[in-house]
């Protein structure tokens, strides 16, 4: 697993694949796809797909792919291996979400949630089997959300495909325990060998689990914040647990479309807009400077 | 030139967070 | 710390120490109030200040973030602007001939005075006054006639800028940053007048200005 062109650049989200095998190419195919990291604050969130021929199943659970959360990270590793020695028949792809792409998508004007991205995502990745060749004729997702609706819009999207939507669907289908293992693997070596493009300096190297309920993760983004810029881009800015160490300890930023927040409106009164003003009004400025937000300086 | 108001004066770790970019 | 574009001659060195570009406030003719002015090296020269002004701008300025995200402008000004603030006020007062440095006095705005050693101040202020010489002195008086005179060039050179420049000048009102592939050929003559006697307005009192439309 070549992560180098995301190492070198960890802000952008990046595609890496196997080679589709020849008999992915010729043969129905089952696929699997699962997901790694989408709960932490930290790193990215990794989609995966693994494939095989239908015909081959049994040979994929002999390489006894589990479901990868019960697993070591160093069982996890040996097995992505395996996987990936199978080459005449094992093919896989994944999709690194970078933090900074999945903050900057869920905090857009026009918002990006993080199922819209996960099932985009998802849909991406089966295109992408496809576009190589594979022959993909049924598909296993596992999913945290609502199955029914998921699997109604695969269908949608792949008409041609048998699609199977279920909840922990990686204990179910070997193709997607396939799928999760080269997630997980993928998410761990990319946060290992993380790379901090910002420097940072006396900051602890152990920032815990990652996950937002973690205090040793908590204390590490108190620690790591710099009240201008907030968080290093290892940081997922979206998720709550950073809004609220931004909002309580770094400076406050307000954007053109702050006064579209509830919460920064104070209501008027209509009343007011038609209230006499005190002051006696001046000449308005010409339409020249206004129309150019050009104004008098009267001091500095 | 920000496109936002930082309700801050002060030191800010430019170099660090920015890099120039044509 | 201010991010200000100005022209080059704001920064050439001083003839004289401690005669360097100097911002000060004076008072705009439009308002009646205070604005802030700058005067080049040895006073040679004025500029008015304007601010490019979005609510929601902020700077980063080497390492340091600043709050205030105006960007300012130093243009040139013609001071005679300036000088008539005061020749009117006399003209008001007592109607009578005086020497510049007797009208350009204000304890709100002590360098008012300072026009006077603008280049182009005693270069031009024929176009705006009467004159006397008595004992080989100059007196001068608030002239309407000429000033109007002088308005009404400014107001013509304006309008060839105006067109020359493809400002926007007819009513439909439109942001000055769209940028349409039309050429603006509705706008009259008419609406290129109206719109530089309104720019000029910008420099004289209201009944100045009223008194420019009328004429």
């Amino acid at each position: 697993m070549d992560l180098r062109a995301f190492e070198e650049d960890n802000a952008v989200s990046c595609l890496l694949d196997s080679a589709a095998p020849a008999a992915c190419r010729t043969q129905p195919c089952c696929l699997g796809i699962d997901e790694a990291g989408r709960g932490p604050v930290l790193g990215p969130m990794v989609y995966g797909i693994c494939y095989c021929p239908v015909a081959r199943q049994g040979d994929l659970e002999a390489i006894k792919v589990a479901d990868s959360k019960t697993l070591t990270e160093a069982q996890r590793e040996q097995l992505f291996e395996k996987l990936d020695a199978a080459k005449d028949f094992v093919g896989w792809a994944l999709h690194i979400l970078s933090p900074n792409f999945i903050s900057t998508s869920m905090q857009r004007r026009a918002k990006y949630n993080l199922n819209a991205l996960s099932h985009d995502t998802a849909i991406g990745l089966i295109q992408h089997a496809l576009d190589s060749g594979v022959q993909v004729a049924e598909v296993f997702v596992d999913t945290v959300g609502p199955a029914e609706k998921y699997q109604e819009k695969l269908k949608q999207q792949f008409p041609g495909l048998e699609v199977t939507v279920k909840p922990k669907a990686d204990s179910l289908f070997p193709v997607v325990s396939a799928a999760s293992i080269c997630a997980k693997v993928a998410r761990d070596r990319v946060v290992k060998n993380w790379k901090f493009v910002e420097a940072l300096e006396n900051v602890d190297s152990d920032y815990g689990s990652g996950y937002p309920n973690d205090p040793k993760t908590k204390e590490w983004l108190t620690q790591c914040l710099d009240p201008v810029f907030g968080f290093p881009q290892f940081v997922r800015f979206s998720w709550s647990t950073a809004q609220v160490i931004l909002e309580n300890k770094a400076v406050a930023v307000r954007w053109d479309d702050t006064e579209d927040d509830p919460s920064q409106k104070s209501a008027q009164s209509l009343l007011s807009y038609f209230a006499r003003k005190d002051t006696p009004t001046r000449r308005p400025a010409h339409r020249f400077f206004y129309e150019r937000k050009l104004e008098t300086v009267t001091s500095l | 030139s920000l496109p936002c108001r930082v309700l801050h004066d002060g030191d800010a770790a430019v170099c660090k967070y920015f890099s120039p970019a044509i | 710390q201010w991010v200000m574009v100005v022209p080059e001659s704001v920064t050439d060195l001083p003839k004289k120490p401690n005669s360097g570009p100097l911002f000060t406030r004076l008072c705009n003719p439009s308002t009646g109030q205070a604005a802030l002015y700058l005067f080049s090296s040895d006073s040679r020269q004025l500029f008015e200040l304007k601010a490019f002004h979005e609510e929601y701008r902020s700077w980063f300025i080497g390492q340091a973030v600043q709050q205030d995200g105006r960007l300012f402008f130093a243009t040139p000004m013609d001071p005679l602007f300036l000088v008539l603030v005061y020749l009117i006020k006399s003209e008001k007062e007592h109607g009578k001939f005086q020497p510049l440095d007797q009208i350009l006095v204000d304890e709100e705005f002590p360098s008012c005075s300072m026009l006077l050693q603008c280049t182009s101040t005693s270069r031009t202020i024929h176009h705006i006054v009467e004159e006397k010489e008595i004992g080989g002195k100059k007196f001068y008086k608030f002239s309407e006639e000429k000033t109007l005179k002088w308005l009404k060039k400014k107001v013509d050179q304006t309008v060839k800028v105006l067109k020359c420049h493809d400002v926007r000048v007819d009513a439909r009102v439109q942001t000055a940053t769209f940028i349409s592939g039309k050429q603006f050929t509705d706008a009259t003559e008419d609406d290129y007048i109206r719109y530089a006697h309104g720019l000029i307005s910008e420099y004289i009192n209201e009944d100045l200005s009223t008194a420019l439309a009328k004429y």
